[in-house]
């Protein structure tokens, strides 16, 4: 009964062949920044939706995970970003999806919530609000990233090879390869 | 997929999840993250909860607002009823993990897939990072 906040970082496939010690110290790292930056809100006695915004952008910043600056490419080799965030006291909530120039969404979702009559807007309404919110809007570039780039030309051969085998479509349970988490 | 659960002074409770999706997504697809109720959802009375994983059984089966509901109408511990959703989610076919934080500060990060990157911090600023 004495945690204030708990982060995650996405769930999947995460190989311990495939985590060298300096990925690995590279993730704690991230994760402990993120937790530090949330904390610091809660001290200050902030709300806990600074510090989960404050917490969620520090992690959207940081390639190494699939959200924001890290985000994996569709098919078509773009970066459609989704996020939401909700007010346990109120009841509130906010979210975006399917944008692709904001380059933190969870401070969208929040403008979403606290400055919209809406929960959700989509694609290219959300970016037009988020512009007129002030918000931070960049060039799809600055996602990319070789990584990710790397994992969709791997995901596309992967979906080419099945189709040759006829079983391009994967029903749910028909063990999907969870490369999608990124 | 990244999210955060937080609890403040005032013993408010707040969610977050933000994502880039899936890799190589056709048609426009949304998974569960910005979903109220599915892959984000907080209620002070209940808890924060955050998900990440297979996007369409986090929907269909309305995760995080059935674990809220579970202590809500069950009595269920934040813990309990977090184990009980993502099994759910498995009998169905679909994995993936969640975390949650209940007002009293008690957390819960349930997940049935090979790994999930977690991390918590208690009030007195005490830090544990999970992957497996």
């Amino acid at each position: 009964g004495q945690y204030v906040m708990v982060i995650h970082g996405g769930a999947g496939t995460i190989l311990r062949s495939s985590m060298t010690p300096e990925k690995e110290k590279a993730y704690r790292t991230a994760l402990e920044a993120a937790l530090k930056a949330g904390y610091q809100k809660i001290n200050a006695g902030s709300s806990s939706l600074d510090a989960v915004q404050a917490a969620i952008t520090m992690l959207e910043d940081n390639p190494l995970f699939n959200a924001g600056k890290g985000a994996v490419f569709t098919h078509d080799g773009k970066n459609e970003l989704d996020a939401a965030i909700m007010d346990g006291k109120s009841l509130k909530a906010g979210a975006v999806a399917g944008v692709t120039v904001i380059k933190n969404p969870i401070m969208a979702a929040r403008a979403v919530m606290e400055r919209s009559e809406h929960v959700m807007l989509i694609g290219k309404g959300a970016e037009q609000f988020a512009k007129e919110c002030g918000l931070t809007i960049v060039d799809p570039k600055y996602f990319y990233t070789e990584d990710r780039w790397k994992g969709l030309q791997k995901a596309i051969e992967e979906e080419a090879e099945k189709n040759k085998r006829g079983n391009g479509y994967n029903p749910p349970g028909t063990g999907y390869p969870d490369y999608k988490f990124g | 997929t990244v999210g955060a659960v937080a609890l403040d002074k005032d013993g408010n409770l707040a969610a977050g999840t933000s994502t880039g999706g899936m890799t190589n997504k056709k048609f426009g697809r949304v998974g569960d993250s910005p979903i109220i109720g599915a892959g984000t959802y907080a209620n002070n009375k209940t808890a924060a909860v955050s998900g990440t994983g297979w996007g369409e059984f986090f929907i269909r089966n309305v995760v995080a607002y059935d674990l809220s509901a579970l202590m809500e109408y069950k009595g269920l511990t934040v813990r309990d009823a977090g184990e009980q959703v993502i099994k759910k989610v498995g009998a169905m076919g679909g994995d993936g993990g969640l975390i949650a934080l209940d007002q009293k500060g008690n957390a819960a990060m349930p997940f049935n897939t090979a790994g999930m990157y977690r991390g918590t911090i208690t009030k007195d600023g005490t830090i544990e990072i999970y992957i497996y």
